[in-house]
């Protein structure tokens, strides 16, 4: 209720994984956060919160232990999950490593609500973003490193450890890249959108062959604070398919294969544009890009009152999933009858939206690989890599890391890279040239 | 930081076994903590 909060959307930290030691203040207060590309703001529980469990559980800054510390006060809010935490502005010294970067502005937290960040492993978190998404505008830590001269060159590099026996987590690497930890040349792709380290990616395929879905482009954010790959739902629907995850069934979407399917068909086999023939058969309306839902309105009673229902959306993105499914298995020259039940089976396998699927852990080795096109070059990732596995033995729990995520355009469709994409993928954040590089990770 | 003029931050990382709160959180079925991990975005 504060007029001047900024207010950010920020997640559940819960699933992140990898996370590394700072110190706030003269003399250095320690806390363990997580170094997040996707956020740009840093914040630490205050010793000033007093009604949040969480907080008890944590390492709390107490700016009067510190010589360096500067009053700022301004009230600050960071929305994750169902809640949100709250607190205020604060500007002291945060060491990292053996730097230490002055006058840092940073959030104390006052309130950190739920059971989110009682059960973390860390106290907070280390935002690596750029400055146009931080909460309060407030610099981020990276920002100024730079700027104050500690780091040789404007880039710093991500290795995640992939072997889990190993101690090692992973490493870290302000003002370079420690070539001990990549293979080969990295490949290099912009920035398109600055705020979040956001790139164009190309196809995902499957076991080696194209979906179709990303072929006319794709956007996908690294991203080191979440352990998942999410992307469009049709994708993932094709990926749980070829692993055997679990699903939804999607109502609509049979609907649509049972009623339209063949006309699909027919619509591509004839050459119409793949993405006019939605509005062709009656389901969207084309707005020039892509097809847009058609609200469909029914007479409810005698008395004429009408009411929309979602119907009109659901059936148009159910269909514009078929013809992307449709057109793919065309393209490898499948049956028509073996085209329809192919696309029946994918409305089996809808990703519940961001949910998470099991799949067995015995099926690991005949489970496809999964790619992606970045910069021209395919990066693969291996069952072993995308899928996680919880316990060992016959106790054992394997769930696909691909969960679903739909944005429409102009800023989807929307891939998150997290850290299953940058365990095998050594990443380089390249701030300077305003790009990112991926290379086999070592 | 190290002569070649690299700072180097060693990362731990939580173990994945069903103790864990990553095991317990993708183990709940409710995937609550995938639908928040992503809001950060404002999507």
């Amino acid at each position: 209720d504060s007029a001047d909060a900024d207010i950010v959307a920020l997640k559940n930290y819960l699933d992140a994984q990898y996370y590394g030691e700072i110190g706030l203040g003269t003399p250095p207060q320690k806390f363990t956060v997580i170094f997040d590309t996707g956020s740009s703001n840093l914040w630490v529980p205050s010793a000033k919160c007093y009604f949040s469990i969480a907080c008890y559980f944590h390492a709390k800054y107490r700016s009067s232990l510190s010589k360096t510390y500067q009053k700022n006060g301004k009230s600050a809010s960071i929305q994750y999950g169902s809640g949100s935490i709250t607190g205020f502005f604060s500007i002291d010294n945060v060491k990292v490593g053996n730097l230490v970067v002055k006058n840092q502005e940073f959030i104390e937290t006052t309130s950190e609500p739920g059971v989110t960040f009682l059960v973390a492993k860390f106290d907070g978190i280390l935002g690596l973003g750029f400055q146009e998404i931080s909460v309060g505008n407030a610099k981020p830590v990276w920002y100024n490193m730079v700027e104050q001269g500690l780091v040789k060159e404007p880039v710093f590099s991500f290795w995640l450890n992939r072997k889990a026996d190993e101690e090692e987590g992973g490493e870290l690497v302000f003002g370079g890249i420690d070539t001990k930890h990549f293979k080969g040349k990295h490949v290099y792709v912009p920035v398109t959108r600055k705020g979040y380290w956001q790139f164009d990616m190309g196809d995902v395929l499957i076991g080696g062959k194209p979906t179709g879905y990303c072929r006319g482009g794709c956007s996908a954010i690294a991203d080191s604070g979440t352990s998942l790959l999410a992307g469009p739902s049709s994708v993932i629907a094709m990926i749980n398919h070829a692993i055997g995850a679990s699903g939804v069934v999607s109502q609509e979407c049979k609907a649509v294969v049972q009623q339209y399917g063949q006309n699909i068909i027919d619509l591509l086999l004839a050459q119409v544009q793949p993405k006019k023939i939605c509005s062709q058969i009656g389901l969207c309306t084309f707005d020039g890009n892509q097809g847009v839902s058609i609200v469909i309105e029914s007479v409810v009673d005698e008395k004429n009152d009408k009411s929309s229902s979602g119907l009109g959306e659901a059936m148009c993105s159910a269909c514009e999933m078929a013809v992307v499914w449709m057109q793919n298995q065309l393209m490898q020259n499948q049956t028509q009858e073996r085209i329809l039940n192919y696309a029946n089976e994918l409305c089996d396998r809808m990703p519940s939206p961001m949910g998470e699927s099991a799949v067995d852990c015995g099926g690991l080795s005949s489970m496809p690989k999964v790619s992606f096109t970045i910069g021209g070059k395919v990066f693969d990732l291996s069952p072993e890599e995308y899928i996680l596995k919880v316990g060992e033995g016959a106790q054992a729990q394997c769930i696909s890391g691909f969960t679903g995520l739909d944005v429409p355009p102009p800023r989807g469709p929307l891939w998150i890279l997290g850290d299953i994409f940058m365990g095998r993928y050594h990443t380089i954040f390249d701030y300077g040239n305003q790009r990112v590089g991926f290379a086999e990770a070592a | 930081a190290s002569n070649d003029g690299l700072l180097r931050i060693g990362l731990k990382r939580l173990k994945r076994d069903p103790d864990n709160r990553v095991a317990a959180q993708l183990d709940s079925g409710s995937g609550e903590a995938l639908r928040a991990s992503i809001r950060k975005f404002n999507l």
